[in-house]
């Protein structure tokens, strides 16, 4: 393809990824670097400032919400929600959550954090279908393997957008309004304690690639687009699709970073580092669903990892 | 597969409306 046709395209991706996903890494590093002046974020590091932070979010969150039915539930969700960018005041329905502050025994608010992160990450699912659906050709693929490649792709494209809100020392989430430490979510009882440290160490060193925000789009692209995941029918137009959008990803770097010669290697290795990550996530899920009485998990988390890996 | 995936392939199917997660 012509290298303005491939241009036209990380355009073209950029711009969808804008619509569906307002929490930008240029925004978030904005925050994380204390560059956002009044607005820095509220920090979460213990059980006290957890509560505290809850009713930072509704202090914050009731002007915007006047208008709905499910304060409480939204609230709650909107205080963990943020991995991976989302929409201020999003619509969707959640599990039937109590609030955080509410009483109750210390081990059910590892669960009630677990099942607001869960409302979240299907806000997210959401985003990344429409996403999806923006990348020229994929709605032209046959709708089972529209299916598989969402299946397949929408935990690793997750983590790969959870690597902007972080450092190491914690994570942005709500929106960016709230930081929460590494050292808070390493505390959290097992196997809760457990879940979040290898996306910190993995975002760590994917951070080190420094990626902006239109090859973060191109990148989630290419991921959605592996003609490898199992199952798929027709493999061939994915292939196709998946080259030209790594054709566009490999002319975006050269222009952005024309000293980090191998930077399209480094990134395309990622890959292989995330799909170990994601087998570990999904066989932790299947853990705590074993050995947590209360767990429930979301009903379109649940269609996905199922028979997953 | 689709029957299988019955919220992931209404939100494939839907266009921008919001979908009850």
């Amino acid at each position: 393809p012509e290298a303005a046709d491939l241009r036209a395209l990380a355009r073209h991706l950029y711009e969808a990824y804008l619509k569906n996903f307002p929490l930008t890494k240029a925004k978030a590093r904005a925050i994380l670097s204390g560059k956002t002046g009044d607005n820095a974020p509220f920090v979460i590091h213990d059980m006290k400032s957890l509560m505290e932070g809850e009713q930072f979010i509704n202090c914050r969150q009731i002007p915007l919400k006047e208008h709905h039915h499910h304060h409480q539930q939204q609230q709650t969700s909107a205080l963990t929600a943020g991995l991976g960018g989302a929409h201020q005041g999003s619509e969707y329905g959640f599990l039937g959550m109590t609030s955080i502050s509410e009483e109750g025994p210390q081990d059910a608010l590892e669960l009630r954090f677990f099942h607001s992160c869960q409302s979240r990450s299907a806000e997210a699912v959401r985003e990344i279908t429409e996403f999806a659906k923006s990348i020229p050709g994929f709605s032209e693929l046959d709708l089972n393997d529209q299916v598989t490649l969402l299946k397949y792709g929408v935990i690793e494209v997750l983590i790969i957008m959870m690597a902007p809100l972080m450092n190491k020392d914690g994570t942005l989430i709500s929106y960016g309004q709230i930081f929460m430490t590494r050292e808070f979510l390493k505390s959290l009882r097992k196997p809760f304690s457990q879940m979040m440290e290898p996306k910190f160490e993995f975002s760590v060193k994917f951070n080190m690639l420094e990626l902006d925000d239109s090859e973060m789009a191109l990148f989630l692209a290419v991921i959605i687009l592996s003609g490898d995941r199992p199952g798929l029918l027709n493999v061939k137009p994915i292939e196709q699709l998946q080259e030209t959008v790594l054709h566009s990803l490999e002319l975006q770097l050269k222009l952005n970073h024309p000293i980090s010669l191998q930077l399209f290697a480094k990134l395309l290795q990622k890959m292989t580092d995330l799909r170990q990550i994601v087998t570990d996530h999904v066989h932790l899920i299947q853990l705590l669903k074993k050995t947590e009485v209360d767990m429930c998990l979301h009903p379109l988390l649940q269609e996905i990892m199922k028979d997953l890996y | 597969l689709k029957e299988k995936h019955k919220i992931l392939h209404q939100l494939l199917q839907n266009s921008t409306s919001p979908v009850d997660l």
